[in-house]
């Protein structure tokens, strides 16, 4: 662990004197490889760590805690910071029906969150949610929104393969009022950040539908291309947050940092498994400690 | 002479920032650039174009080996069966749709196995896959026992003669010890109803995932012993770094990546190819 490590470069340093820049930086080594190893860009480990040294220059060494523990609580607090100090809820704001857009790369795991979401909403009993399939391009992915809506006994669009998905949005605006429905959650195909005209379609729908929130779905096994991801739907949709999903694996998930540090966007919601259940909301505390490993 | 010393600094700051970047991980990159600059010294040159070239030598004197190629026309038994791997999400559904079609043209008798029993509409969607490439699929009800698809789409494709039976399983993360469990009694299932079956355990990676990669590669192989690896989403603007230390750590084929999601997407490996796009 990154404990460990940092003990073992200030293993000599004991309950006196400060911590100097020599032995800085050999921790900031390390801190820089544990970062990298959990999958946190280049450029914001570069960042980061030159942040953490500033902090951790000229510390008083405590006789309480290993000079060790020292370094690894700035570098905690200043991930949790970084990360977010507070849990962000979706945002709804304005006259009903609020819609609200899922996007992302392919495989990220929009389809089963909108049906996490709408789960989520229902269990809170203060909204109506209606599930809108608009992805008309991966085969079955209509039946799997319809099947996913079913087990959680949530109204759903019924979208054809031979409708355009913009069509398919304001369409079931309309139905989901017409439903009682007060929140409407899109579905949308997985796309490339580099697909010009799915980007563009992207636009179209909001365009077309003016969602209250915009939610970028990102697996936390996402490697060192998760910033150009952010930056590019960031710049094209303006995001409302990021939802990380597939938590319950092993990856170090630094993709979350990355994402964060660079779009300044709140990570709302965590995936933690593939029921309609393993949802919750985001803690920046218990990421931080994930990515330290 | 102190200039010529910037440069050099300047110069690995840049190619450590196109490998990490890359998802090569930080100590292969470490390992590329020392290996680089030792032979470099040794022939006392010190250009940047030899540093890189050095590296990209590197990296494909490592891929080179692993490039595979799956026994189409000369199948030491049939029907092969072939089992596609890999934690959620990652592609393989449509990489065995994609391989289908591809067989299909080249008159290869192919039977696909819908065992995904578990996501919704894993089914349907493999079984449109099998309306694309013109092939049958053998598929249960939800929630059964994905063994027992494995067993009937098996003895189907002896009965019937097929060259290939492709397996389609569901997405399971490698920390998931009764799903990886779960993978291992499909295994057994398979040699059961026909010894030696599964003749190929694919791994299916996602070229955008991380250091992971090199996780899932070790707790599948652990598990299941692999035969091969697939990358997928090559088309990304990921580079599939992770893979350079998933060659030098298994000695597994890279057999195919995926370029795309349309029917045609699929290639070989190309070690050359490869490091090419990601400089
Ligand atoms: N373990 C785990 N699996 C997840 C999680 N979220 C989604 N999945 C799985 O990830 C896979 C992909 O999920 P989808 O919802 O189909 O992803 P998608 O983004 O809609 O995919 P495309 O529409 O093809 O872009 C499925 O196998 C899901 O069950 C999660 O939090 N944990
Ligand atoms: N851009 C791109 N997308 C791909 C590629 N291969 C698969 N996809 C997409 O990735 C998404 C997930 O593909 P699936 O085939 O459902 O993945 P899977 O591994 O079977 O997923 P689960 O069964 O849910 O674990 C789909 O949207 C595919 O179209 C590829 O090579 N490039
Ligand atoms: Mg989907
Ligand atoms: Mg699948």
């Amino acid at each position: 662990t990154l404990t460990e490590r940092l003990n073992t470069v200030f293993k000599k340093l004991k309950g006196q004197g400060k911590i100097t820049e020599e032995n800085v930086r050999e921790a900031m080594r390390q801190i820089r490889l544990s970062l990298l190893e959990a999958d946190v860009h280049y450029k914001v480990v570069k960042s980061f760590v030159a942040t953490v040294q500033e902090k951790a220059i000229g510390v008083e060494v405590l006789s309480s805690i290993t000079p060790g523990q020292q370094i690894v609580k700035i570098v905690h607090d200043e991930l949790v910071e970084l990360l977010g100090t507070r849990h962000t809820q979706l945002r709804l704001t304005g006259v009903p029906p609020y819609p609200v857009l899922l996007v992302g790369l392919q495989g990220s795991g929009k389809t089963t969150t909108i049906a996490k979401l709408a789960h989520m909403l229902k269990q809170g009993g203060k909204h109506r949610p209606y599930l809108v399939p608009a992805d008309v391009q991966r085969p079955a992915a209509i039946d799997q929104l319809t099947a996913l809506a079913k087990q959680i006994h949530a109204p759903c669009y019924p979208s054809k393969t031979s409708d355009n998905p913009v069509r398919i949005a304001e369409k079931a605006i309309q139905e989901a009022t017409r439903a009682g429905c007060d929140v409407v959650l899109i579905d949308t195909a997985g796309r490339l950040q580099v697909d010009e005209p799915l980007m563009a379609e992207l636009q179209k729908i909001k365009e077309a539908v003016n969602p209250s929130d915009i939610l970028l779905v990102v697996d936390a096994m996402t490697g060192q291309e998760a910033v150009k991801v952010a930056e590019a739907f960031n710049e094209r949709l303006d995001l409302g947050g990021v939802i990380l999903t597939k938590l319950d694996g092993d990856a170090r998930g630094g993709a979350a940092l990355s994402i964060k540090a660079v779009i300044d966007r709140p990570i709302k919601f965590v995936g933690i498994g593939e029921k309609i259940e393993d949802f919750e909301p985001f803690h920046p505390d218990r990421m931080a400690s994930r990515i330290l490993g | 002479f102190a200039g010529k010393k910037e440069i050099d600094e300047e110069l690995l700051e840049e190619l450590e920032e196109i490998l990490i970047t890359s998802d090569i991980g930080f100590e292969t990159t470490q390992e590329l650039i020392e290996t680089a600059r030792k032979q470099l010294r040794r022939k006392d040159i010190n250009n940047p174009e030899s540093l890189k070239q050095s590296i990209k030598n590197q990296m494909v004197s490592l891929l080179k080996p692993r490039e595979g190629r799956l026994p189409i026309d000369d199948l030491p038994i049939a029907p092969y069966v072939i089992f596609f791997a890999g934690v959620n999400g990652v592609g393989k559904t449509t990489t065995i749709g994609k391989l289908a079609k591809n067989l299909k043209a080249r008159d290869k008798k192919v039977i696909l196995a819908a065992a995904d029993t578990f996501r919704a509409a894993a089914t349907p969607q493999l079984a449109l896959w099998g309306e694309k490439a013109g092939v049958d699929v053998i598929a249960h009800q939800d929630g059964s026992d994905p063994s027992a698809v494995v067993y009937d789409a098996i003895q189907s494709a002896q009965h019937r003669l097929a060259d290939f039976v492709l397996v389609d399983t569901a997405g399971r993360l490698h920390t998931k010890k009764n799903l990886m469990e779960e993978l291992k009694k499909m295994c057994r299932v398979a040699d059961k109803v026909m010894p030696g079956a599964p003749h190929e355990k694919l791994l299916v990676l996602d070229a955008t995932n991380g250091q992971n990669a090199l996780m899932q590669a070790k707790q599948f192989h652990e598990a299941i012993g692999l035969t091969g690896l697939i990358l997928t989403k090559l088309d990304s603007t990921a580079k599939g770094g992770v893979i350079l230390q998933i060659a030098h750590e298994f000695d597994l084929p890279i057999y195919l990546i995926g370029v795309g999601e349309g029917a045609e997407d699929l290639q070989n490996f190309d070690a050359e190819a490869f490091v090419q796009a990601m400089f």
